[in-house]
C-alpha cells in the first residue's frame, strides 16, 4: 500500500514542482519504488524529467476523464524505481469538464487505487490553485506536503491553505493529515527569510521539516537539462538538501 | 477612456502582483489616475497596499456576481491618484459560480466600463491560472502585460500563454494586444538568467521592455509593511527599476 502525498500550495512559484521532482528522485535513490503524478496543466514535473511535448500522449487528463486506465499511462523516467504520469495542457480543461461528473473529487483517488500496491510512495504535484485538480490530489492523498517559500506573500497564503485542508477533512476526507512543511529557496543572509522561518516554526513546530532547501542556482538550471538536480549536479547544495529531506522523510 | 491592462501569466510566482502594485504606484507618481483591480483570490495586491483582511468587505467577488456596483467597491490606497478594488478568498468561488452566468467572460469588462472615464490606467492583477478570472481580465483589457521570471519553467509557459491569448483574440476579443513582456527577478551574474533574457528578446523583439526588474530583497520586504517598494525604499534598485518601467510604459 503506497504512501500517497500531495504537494500543494495555492501560492505560485514556491517550489512545489522542484520539491516533487527532487524528493521523488531522492526517495528512489534510497531504494524506494516511487510514482510521481504531474497534476498541473503546466506540465513542469513532466518537463523536469526530460519528457518532450510529444511524449505526453498518455497523460492524467485521459485518466480523469475515463479515457485511459492509469496503468497504461505510467511511463518510466529512466531513473531506477521512479515512474511518472505525465501532464499536458489539456489537463486544464479537466477543471471545467469534471464539474459535471459524479463523485468528481474522487476520480484521482479511484485511479491511484489500481496501482497503489506497486509503489512505496506516490507524489502528486499540484497547480497553484485550489480548484478541482488540487482537490482531487488532496482527496487521493493520505497527507499533504506543503512547500513554502520564506517570503511574506507565501506566509500569508499558508493560513488560507490550512483552512482549505481543514474544510476538505470535514467535508469529504477525514483522514487527511499534514505530512509537513518544507521551507524552500532559503537564504539565511536575508532578514525577512529568517523571520518567516522563525514564525513558521513557532506556529507549526515539528510539522516543519528540519531540512531546509537553500536557494541554489543549480536547482533552477537542472530543468533546462531535463534532469532532477540530484542527477544534474550531485555535489550542489540543492541536491544535498533534497537527499537530506528524503532521508528525514523516511524517518517519519 | 482608461487604458486597461491585464497582468497575466499562468506560471506562479513570476512577479505579477509585485509588478501590478509597483507599476500602478509608479504611474500615479507620474501624475496619472490609476485603478488597480485585484483579480486573484489570494488578495496579494490588496495586502501589498496594506489592507487588512477585514477591509475587504467591498470586493471584486461581489461585483462579478452582481451583488455590488463597481463604483461602490473602489477604495483609496492613500496614495494620490491610486485607487483599488480589493479581493478576498471568496473570489475563488467565482471561478465555479460564474460558469452558469450568461456572457460570463464579459462580467469584468462590463463593470469596468462604468468607471473607465475616471482613470488613465486600470491594471488588473491575475491569479496563476488560465481560468475564468484570468479570462475575464483578458477580455476586459485592451492589452496584456506579461511579467516573466528569467527561469526555464517560466520560459516554457510563455508559449502556452501566447497561444491562449491568440485563442481569446480569435474567439471573443479580436482587439486584444500584447502590451509587452517585462523580465523580473533578473540577476545578470546567473548564466541561465542571461540565456533566458537573450532567448526572449530574440523571440519577441521590441515587445520586451528594455527596463528589467532586478532581484532585490527590498521588493520582497515591502509587502510585509503594506507598502509598494517605491514608498518603502525609494533608493532601492527595485524601486528605481519600477519607476523606470513606468516611464518606459508612458512612452509607448
Ligand atoms: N531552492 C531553489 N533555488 C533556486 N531556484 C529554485 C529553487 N526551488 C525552485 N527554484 C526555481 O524557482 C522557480 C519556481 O519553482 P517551481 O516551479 O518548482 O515552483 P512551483 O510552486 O511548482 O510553481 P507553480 O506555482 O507555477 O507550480 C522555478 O524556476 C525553479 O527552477
Ligand atoms: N524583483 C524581485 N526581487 C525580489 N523578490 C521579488 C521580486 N519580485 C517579486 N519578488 C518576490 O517573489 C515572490 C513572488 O512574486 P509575486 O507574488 O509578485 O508573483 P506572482 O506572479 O504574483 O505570484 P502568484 O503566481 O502566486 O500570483 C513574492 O514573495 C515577491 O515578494
Ligand atoms: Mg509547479
Ligand atoms: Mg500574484
Amino acid at each position: 500500500m503506497a504512501k500517497i502525498i500531495a504537494l500543494a500550495n495555492q501560492k505560485g512559484g514556491v517550489g512545489k514542482t522542484t520539491t516533487a521532482v527532487n524528493l521523488a528522485t531522492g526517495l528512489a535513490a534510497c531504494g524506494k519504488k516511487v510514482l510521481i503524478v504531474d497534476g498541473d496543466p503546466q506540465g513542469n514535473a513532466t518537463t523536469g524529467f526530460g519528457f518532450e511535448q510529444d511524449e505526453r500522449e498518455q497523460n492524467l487528463y485521459k485518466v480523469l476523464l475515463g479515457e485511459s486506465d492509469l496503468k497504461t499511462t505510467i511511463q518510466s523516467t529512466g531513473i531506477e524505481g521512479l515512474d511518472l504520469v505525465a501532464a499536458d495542457v489539456n489537463l486544464a480543461a479537466a477543471e471545467i469538464e469534471l464539474t459535471d461528473f459524479d463523485k468528481r473529487e474522487f476520480r484521482l483517488k479511484n485511479a491511484l487505487a489500481t496501482v497503489s500496491e506497486a509503489y512505496d510512495y506516490i507524489l502528486i504535484d499540484c497547480p497553484p490553485a485550489l480548484g478541482l485538480l488540487t482537490i482531487n490530489a488532496l482527496v487521493a492523498a493520505q497527507s499533504v506536503l506543503i512547500p513554502l517559500q520564506a517570503e511574506f506573500y507565501a506566509l500569508e497564503g499558508l493560513t488560507h491553505l490550512l483552512k482549505t485542508i481543514e474544510r476538505i477533512k470535514q467535508a469529504i476526507h477525514p483522514k487527511l493529515e499534514i505530512f509537513g512543511v518544507v521551507l524552500t529557496m532559503v537564504d539565511r543572509r536575508n532578514n525577512l527569510c529568517v523571520m518567516v522561518e522563525d514564525d513558521v516554526r513557532a506556529f507549526l513546530g515539528d510539522k516543519v521539516f528540519k531540512t531546509v532547501i537553500p536557494r541554489n542556482v543549480r536547482i533552477s538550471e537542472a530543468p533546462s537539462f531535463g534532469q532532477p538536480v540530484i542527477l544534474y549536479d550531485l555535489k550542489s547544495s540543492g541536491a544535498k538538501a533534497y537527499i537530506q529531506l528524503a532521508a528525514e522523510m523516511l524517518k517519519r
